[in-house]
């Protein structure tokens, strides 16, 4: 609920919570694979 | 954009933008600070300087709808804080593209096209220009 | 009065969240100009064929942000306004587009509503009143005052609201925001300066607006902004003429409903002695409500009523009615009763409503021969105070003046804003949340209205709830109170 709250996909609706949760997933899992390949 | 904290989190926007193009592991840094420029200045002039208006019902009969968002910031008031600060982040966007793309001709052109897109029309002497 | 400073990281997550909902909504208009997203708007702003009125870009928010949480607005109630509402359950299977009333009624404490003094009751003397002059004067005399001519209670409420404001004379509307918005016109002009609050009521922008008189603002009271503001104005009189400005008015309200904060009285008559301007005081949400006697924020702050050049309040919000009125001097109120523009265009009072009034009024003023209107005015005070004190206490950031009946408690999220109001409705609380952009972006807000019609144990239950959806919705963002 606070992560809703606070990125006001509580206002929204389930496909576009899952939408916008999925581009955050990919965005955070690129990112680690990134600093990985680069570390 | 008075709003407290707007500033701040339009830099957010700006460095969670370069977050995101540095993370795709085939962007070479110097791509990612020129797409990161591009994009930024393109946004930024799309939004302030084409549409026009304001996206919710304001109550002075319809006066905003002629202006783009530019004109309407502090009603119309020029050099406030707010659009020095949108003045200066193209500027000071390029200026960090240029270091990282090793001053490159190809990016510099770029970056500096979409700079001058983004700081030109905010010149005082262009404000209700058509 | 207390303004706590929005956190900072609480500014920057609400500003992305609007942010996020900008970037969605975009994707949505999209869908839209696409044909893959058939919810939309059943009337097309512009209607194809037609000049477009709008820019598709004008309803954005209301089509992707207002809607979305619109089943937190407008709710329709099944009883009267008092303490105690029974709410409307209304149900939507597509988010809000459409909704279906599901027949239940939610019984809640009211804490949404303006109901001051507790006068909003469908029993008791004032209801009495009202029934009986339906009986004997009808709903209404279907016409204007300047047509028809001025009906006799409407003489007697207006002598009883002059002696009430111990001022000359009064004249009363029969609508509050018309009260502001037909009269200011008639009051200001070509030549004029209108110096008004940034935080004033739209009734009185319109207003202004209409008079033709040069606006002027000055930021919420801020004192030595206003006199910036009426010093320059005097020194460098009209634009491009410098002529002398003919008047100066200075427009403010007694308690700012959104702010829960009240205008500093003694040091705006005095910077209006000064600079010898006319001073205009809105106390809509103050008379009925604060001082001791309950006449506004003129008893509040113990000043004489002739400070005032021209005193208008609402009976909507201390008398359980509606309607509003203008009292000064004779003169003024003369000159009003000539050129008010809703002495043409609105129809005289109605006279239940007028009845409503006149015998709240006469409860207030203890002409009923009971001490029933002191004690109201005594019980809201405490309830006030009591209120304030205990969400102060739970760690919230809470606007305003200590002694307004207004209790404003930041929200600042714009989710926050749904989600409080159906959670407090969930535990039996019918409260208002705002949001941008009658508040500024970052600003959002529930508004608590209390009444002296609530007693202890409502307030303990409605704080208790306050309590846990704070908890649930995190809200305890005080630094300078923390729980």
């Amino acid at each position: 609920l606070q992560y809703l709250l606070n990125t006001a996909l509580y206002m929204l609706e389930p496909w576009e919570r899952l939408l916008f949760s999925t581009l955050l997933f990919a965005i955070l899992s690129t990112a680690l694979y990134s600093a990985l390949v680069f570390l | 954009l008075n709003s407290r904290g707007v500033w701040l989190t339009y830099i957010i926007l700006v460095f969670v933008l370069h977050f995101i193009l540095l993370s795709i592991p085939y962007i070479t840094t110097s791509v990612a600070w020129t797409l990161t420029t591009t994009i930024h200045n393109l946004c930024n002039y799309y939004l302030f300087h084409v549409v026009k208006g304001a996206p919710w019902e304001t109550s002075d009969q319809g006066r905003a709808r002629r202006f783009t968002f530019w004109e309407q910031i502090d009603d119309g008031v020029q050099w406030t804080g707010t659009r020095k600060f949108l003045q200066i982040v193209p500027v000071v966007l390029f200026f960090i593209a240029s270091f990282y793309t090793k001053y490159d001709k190809t990016h510099f052109l770029i970056n500096l096209a979409t700079m001058l897109l983004a700081v030109v029309p905010k010149f005082p002497i262009f404000f209700g220009v058509r | 009065e207390e303004f706590e400073e929005t956190p900072t990281w609480t500014a920057v997550v609400t500003v992305l969240g609007y942010a996020i909902l900008s970037a969605l909504g975009w994707l949505r208009d999209f869908l839209r100009n696409v044909g893959l997203e058939e919810k939309k708007t059943s009337h097309d702003p512009n209607p194809k064929d037609f000049v477009p009125l709008y820019q598709s870009y004008e309803c954005f928010y209301t089509r992707n942000l207002y809607t979305r949480i619109r089943d937190v607005f407008n709710q329709p109630i099944a009883s009267v306004a008092g303490a105690k509402v029974d709410v409307m359950e209304r149900v939507s299977d597509d988010f809000n587009w459409t909704f279906k009333f599901s027949g239940k009624k939610i019984p809640s404490i009211n804490l949404g509503s303006y109901n001051y003094l507790g006068f909003a009751e469908n029993s008791g003397p004032c209801s009495n009143q009202a029934i009986k002059s339906i009986e004997k004067y009808g709903l209404t005399t279907s016409s204007t005052r300047h047509e028809l001519g001025t009906q006799k209670y409407m003489v007697e409420l207006e002598t009883l609201m002059a002696k009430y404001l111990s001022v000359e004379d009064c004249i009363a509307f029969g609508m509050g925001f018309a009260t502001n918005a037909l009269n200011i016109p008639a009051l200001a002009g070509k030549g004029d300066l209108i110096i008004s609050d940034t935080l004033n009521h739209t009734s009185l922008i319109l207003g202004a607006r209409l008079s033709g008189a040069v606006i002027r603002k000055f930021n919420h009271n801020d004192m030595k902004d206003l006199e910036t503001e009426l010093r320059n104005a005097i020194i460098h009189g009209q634009p491009r003429t410098c002529r002398p400005w003919k008047k100066i008015l200075i427009i403010v309200e007694g308690v700012y409903s959104m702010e829960g904060s009240l205008c500093k009285l003694p040091e705006i008559i005095a910077l209006k002695k000064k600079y010898k301007a006319y001073l205009y005081v809105d106390e809509a949400h103050s008379i009925g409500a604060i001082g001791s006697h309950g006449r506004g924020v003129v008893d509040y702050w113990n000043v004489s009523p002739d400070d005032i050049d021209i005193h208008m309040g609402t009976f909507t919000k201390s008398f359980g009615s509606a309607g509003g009125y203008i009292a000064g001097k004779k003169s003024l109120i003369d000159h009003i009763r000539i050129h008010t523009h809703s002495g043409c265009y609105c129809p005289s009072m109605s006279a239940p409503i007028v009845y409503q009034i006149i015998s709240a009024l006469s409860i207030i003023m203890g002409l009923d021969g009971t001490n029933d209107g002191q004690k109201r005015i005594k019980q809201l005070a405490r309830n006030v105070r009591y209120f304030r004190r205990q969400l102060v206490d739970m760690g919230f950031i809470v606007y305003g003046n200590d002694n307004s009946p207004v209790v404003p408690v930041m929200i600042f999220m714009p989710a926050k804003i749904a989600a409080v109001n159906r959670e407090m409705l969930k535990r039996g609380c019918a409260v208002v949340t705002v949001g941008f952009p009658a508040t500024a972006l970052t600003e959002s807000r529930v508004r608590f209205c209390l009444s002296a019609g609530h007693t202890k144990e409502m307030l303990d239950d409605a704080l208790k709830a306050m309590d846990e959806v704070g908890h649930l919705v995190s809200l305890r963002y005080s630094k300078r109170n923390p729980p």
